[in-house]
């Protein structure tokens, strides 16, 4: 199958990997048993390829699935929405694609010129991206008392929250911790 | 609100509101779930600024806080699910997160209405539905889920815990033969929970049959002391989950009626003859439920982890790239945006998928309902590998969130640590990673010899019918 840099052209690659890597533990664990072992011990031997090939095959439903939701979402949003929903969808194919790279090497028809071509994409979608950050966690819509973080409230008075909760420590209730007189200065008068 | 987020938020191209609304599921969606936040939330109880942190309080008070505001919590839930179908709240989009704003951590009810509550609902007949579901609904009792052991957790065969059948008295003998037999994990189990569901080998007429599930009063109501033959108690302190109340359970020669093991499945009658489940998959409900509900918990922490980060990232400044002009935001390196953009993304990604699964699960389900299982070997393997690796997953993009905030990641007053203990637990908990990996593997297998042989196939492994021809 011709490889294709769009969505459904990563999608068809996962699946590649998915399917390859299915034969290769079906093969491996059928050979093992041609060895004379029997099934519970050729499993075992395969085991680390039948663990990737689950792998392969879940990230393979993952980009199908949530392409195809991503899209059904975009098209009921609006012109503004629509966009960022499908930017979000295409990062996740791109970076997966990135990080298998060697898989999709292995069992697609994916080449170098592709990869280049995929990662150059992935930086404008993280450029497209950026304006859009802060709205995109807004719209999660967490409220601070539920993030429970200094870091990530509302109002971004994260060093004021910060210094604000270091204060509650109950070591600084008081200057001088007891600890002082029982070991420290004893120690520094020896 | 600080100057560098009033200028990000001016500059988002769409409509946040209108994208708040899609992840709730609508506008209605959006509007119930701030009306119970609003309503815990503004409860008196909670969010007392002048309280301690959770973090600085002992093991002991840390459980105790927890318990007083997870009581508080469940009136101002009651009063309001009443107005609402009970069913729906355990739809993923409706699950009340609401939870975190009250205990930062776990809550030590998590495995009442997880585990508890799902398993009468799945695995007990009728009558036996009629007597405990409204008195676990109402925590008349409060229950937990006794399956893993300490000696086994996966291996369920391997659980050592029994359950003899006396058909003198009419009663099953529930006995953990040796310390390895003991329960270890449940959540509530310690000191919340007065019920269980144990998990046990059940013996009938000297046959075992396997493991069967039992409905157990392990402490007095009125009293809460564990029930004479219980021995019952806290695991200590764990990773992360230290408000859980995970605990440790053994029997010896405890008797429970006969009317209490769940008999929606297989059955044992009063002379001792057992009656064998029509389809021994369906007892596995539960778990398939749990585990599709992990991939949108994960979703959702996702989501808090990536607001925190994010946030940050535009508000921190670091660093003089071109000499004379000031420090960037740390939200404009681009190394910065790979670690957080992706696991934005995947929030989304995972939430998408986890709707996707919930209505799988439910189709099947009213499918089995119906005596049809054909569907239910797919949806166990879907969801093994869905909760295996988006849990993973998950776990990994929450401490790239944690590292992208630098050293302020590392405070507990961050919270990254706490969403990275919560979510970390995911890839253990109702199903080991590589063990689930290796249940879809088995399916695979089966399915990869199919599809070299032609033959039609689930809409899941379709595609491996173009990848066969070769082999065929």
């Amino acid at each position: 199958v011709a490889w294709e840099n769009t969505p459904s052209g990563i999608i068809s690659g996962f699946e590649a990997i998915a399917a390859g890597k299915t034969k290769a533990a079906y093969e491996s664990l059928h050979n093992y048993e041609k060895t004379g072992m029997d099934y519970e011990d050729a499993w075992n031997n395969a085991s680390v390829q039948l663990v990737n090939a689950s792998e392969a095959h879940c990230r393979a439903i993952i980009t199908s699935v949530s392409w195809q939701e991503m899209v059904r979402h975009a098209t009921n949003s609006s012109p503004n929405l629509a966009p960022v929903l499908l930017q979000m969808a295409e990062l996740y194919l791109i970076y997966w694609a990135l990080e298998k790279r060697g898989d999709l090497l292995m069992y697609s028809t994916i080449t170098r010129e592709d990869i280049a071509k995929l990662q150059v994409r992935y930086e404008e979608l993280l450029a497209l991206l950026r304006p859009n950050a802060v709205g995109i966690v807004d719209a999660f819509d967490i409220r601070d008392e539920i993030l429970n973080s200094t870091l990530g409230a509302y109002d971004g008075r994260v060093y004021e929250r910060l210094m604000e909760e270091a204060l509650k420590s109950p070591l600084n209730a008081e200057p001088v911790n007891q600890s002082f007189h029982k070991y420290l200065k004893p120690l520094m008068m020896k | 609100v600080c100057g560098d987020l009033v200028k990000e938020r001016k500059k988002c191209s769409f409509d946040v509101q209108e994208l708040v609304h899609l992840i709730d599921g609508g506008e209605r969606g959006t509007k119930e779930r701030r009306e119970v936040e609003n309503l815990v939330l503004s409860a008196e109880g909670f969010n007392n600024k002048d309280e301690v942190p959770e973090e600085y309080l002992s093991h002991k008070e840390r459980y105790e806080n927890a318990i007083r505001k997870a009581c508080i919590l469940y009136e101002i839930l009651k009063k309001y699910a009443e107005k609402h179908d009970t069913m729906d709240a355990f739809k993923p989009s409706n699950k009340y997160r609401v939870t975190f704003g009250v205990v930062k951590d776990i809550s030590p009810f998590m495995l009442h209405m997880g585990m508890f509550v799902p398993t009468i609902l799945n695995q007990s007949d009728p009558d036996q539905m009629s007597e405990w579901l409204p008195k676990a609904m109402s925590m008349g009792i409060i229950g937990t889920y006794a399956q893993t052991e300490l000696g086994h957790g996966t291996f369920l065969r391997g659980l050592e815990t029994t359950a003899t059948y006396d058909p003198s008295t009419e009663e099953f003998v529930i006995h953990s033969p040796s310390l390895t037999a003991y329960k270890w994990w449940p959540g509530g189990l310690a000191h919340t929970a007065n019920h269980c569901i144990v998990v046990a080998q059940l013996y009938t007429k000297g046959e075992c049959y396997g493991v069967h599930p039992f409905f157990v009063q392990i402490r007095d109501t009125e009293t809460h002391m564990p029930l004479p033959g219980v021995k019952v108690g806290e695991i200590g302190p764990k990773m992360g989950f230290q408000t859980a109340n995970n605990g440790f359970l053994g029997f010896e020669h405890f008797r429970i009626p006969r009317r209490n093991m769940l008999m929606k499945n297989a059955q044992v009658l009063k002379d001792g003859t057992y009656i064998k489940s029509k389809n021994e998959k369906l007892t596995y409900g539960t778990m398939v439920f749990v585990r599709v509900l992990i991939v949108t918990d994960v979703a959702y922490e996702l989501a808090r982890a990536g607001t925190i980060a994010v946030r940050y990232s535009a508000v921190r400044h670091q660093s003089q790239p071109k000499p004379g002009e000031p420090e960037p935001q740390i939200l404009d390196y681009v190394t910065q945006q790979h670690k957080l953009f992706i696991g934005v993304a995947t929030s989304h990604i995972f939430r998408v998928t986890g709707y996707w699964l919930w209505d799988s699960y439910s189709k099947v389900i009213k499918d089995v309902g119906k005596g049809n299982m054909d569907q239910l070997p797919e949806l166990h393997a879907i969801a093994c590998c869905l909760k295996a690796v988006c849990s993973r997953d998950a776990a990994a993009r929450i401490e790239e969130f944690r590292l992208a905030c630098g050293g302020h990641g590392y405070m507990a007053s961050s919270n990254l640590p706490i969403i990275n203990g919560i979510v970390t637990a995911t890839i253990t908990y109702e199903g080991e990673y590589t063990v689930l990996m290796l249940q879809t593997a088995r399916f695979l297998v089966k399915a990869w010899k199919q599809a070299t042989m032609g033959n039609a196939m689930t809409p899941t492994v379709s595609y491996l019918v173009k990848f066969s021809k070769n082999d065929r």
